[in-house]
């Protein structure tokens, strides 16, 4: 069965969606079959892998409110061996129509289970959530295995840290005693600039070895790649971008076989 | 009475805190009295502004479900003439609590009504709205006036735009009719960038007249600033962000002057 990945931080613009993109990319390139599911309504993962708002017939909306299996709803993206349940701002609505349900917050969980999806031939599901604490990302983190948290190397970004740590530790004590933490990992770095540098110190002093050691540099092209609906390692491979997200794979699928 | 005007986009990391801080402290600086209500559970605006977590007693919660007055819920900043109502992450929770409301989209409106308030010797208010549109978000469209917002110059934060337009044009049928579009204003602009240079004149061309001939540039002074509670003006009145925040707030005013 494949192992479920919440990327999670309340806090917006961190990377969440090019970290998921991104850190997909690699992985697939690396011969790991992986799914991203889009549940951020803005859809901007499943832009950035080439879905035409033509084809988000069934979207995450669908696998969450409608009973949809996996299968069906996945779509393959420009990537081989990534592939994606896109999402629409149907799913805008979703919070409200899911607080009526009983189970609203195993939804994404049960959509997930080995039960409903049977055997689906993936290694990573990656859920990219919006950037708020709402139903939608409780669902995920209910649903996911551990969460992989990106942290822009800002003075904000910082801050919310702790009100995310402690939403974890609630949803552990409350629905998913088994939801581990990933990893913490920075992105956006400017290394010249004092506040980076104060950011990764203060994480690494707080989080330790939850820190992950590859860091992403702020790098233009991992902006540019979505424009033309490609991973930054297919955009440019030889940029800092490219290098840095393939190492971040590397380190990821290392504390994976641990 | 004073102009009430949400700051919203519902992309991640825009600049919309940014925006709230430094406009106001702008406008602050020239006089006007300006006034910001944090709706955002991430309470950046309150941090921004020095704000510490023990001086949160009263907050944009308690506005919103607890009928307290604006005047009560208030806090003086570090900067004079500006002043805020600070937010806690309870008003995560507000959403659901909102929901359940018969008023649902009008407490923001109500708290800020001149029968609730009475005279309180404010030229503007600013809400600080939260990354999604939200509950909070519609509160805030349903009180204000006019709505600013501040477009990241990449290529996610442009797919947004057209969702938010559609949102601003339903509130303006079902619950505002009064809402305008203040303008629109580009963020961390980097003018050596393609990407940047390409949003800019899709923005224009597409908007037109509404967007605020100043731009912001990014400028990492900018993001200094709040780790000091200071707007970038105080922090360090010569760089190109509090230059561009300068002149942002003279074309604010010139807008609303004619
Ligand atoms: N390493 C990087 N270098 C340069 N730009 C980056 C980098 N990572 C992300 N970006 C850009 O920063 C912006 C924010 O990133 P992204 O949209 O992935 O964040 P997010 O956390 O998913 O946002 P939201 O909270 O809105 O979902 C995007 O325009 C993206 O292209
Ligand atoms: N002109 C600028 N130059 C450099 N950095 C900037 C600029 N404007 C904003 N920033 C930084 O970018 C990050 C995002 O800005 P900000 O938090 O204001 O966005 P937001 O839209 O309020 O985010 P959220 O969606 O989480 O509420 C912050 O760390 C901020 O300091
Ligand atoms: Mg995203
Ligand atoms: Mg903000």
């Amino acid at each position: 069965q494949p192992k479920i990945v919440a990327i999670v931080n309340q806090k917006g613009g961190v990377g969440k969606t090019t970290t998921a993109i991104n850190l997909g990319a690699a992985l697939a390139g690396a011969g790991y079959r992986v799914a991203i599911v889009d549940l951020d309504p803005q859809g901007n993962a499943s832009t950035g892998l080439g879905i035409d708002a033509s084809r988000r017939e069934t979207t995450t909306y669908d696998l969450l409110l409608d009973g949809m299996d996996l299968s069906s709803a996945l779509q393959s993206s420009n990537t081989p061996n990534l592939s994606i349940v896109p999402a629409t701002s149907d799913l805008s609505s979703a919070d409200i129509e899911i607080y009526a349900k009983k189970a609203r917050t195993t939804l994404l969980k049960d959509a997930l289970s080995p039960a409903r999806t049977g055997p689906v031939g993936l290694d990573y599901i990656f859920i990219d959530c919006p950037p708020s604490l709402s139903l939608l990302t409780v669902n995920a983190m209910v649903a996911a295995h551990s969460v992989l948290v990106p942290l822009q190397s800002e003075f904000f970004a910082l801050e919310g840290l702790s009100q995310l740590m402690l939403t974890v530790r609630e949803v552990r004590q409350t629905a998913n005693p088994d939801l581990g933490i990933e990893g913490i990992v920075l992105t956006m770095f400017d290394g010249r600039n004092r506040l980076a540098q104060g950011v990764l110190a203060d994480a690494k002093e707080t989080l330790g070895e939850l820190v992950f050691d590859t860091v992403i540099p702020r790098n233009v092209r991992v902006s540019e790649a979505p424009s033309y609906a490609q991973s930054v390692l297919e955009y440019d491979p030889a940029s800092k971008g490219s290098i840095a997200y393939a190492a971040l794979a590397k380190e990821f699928v290392a504390r994976n076989h641990l």
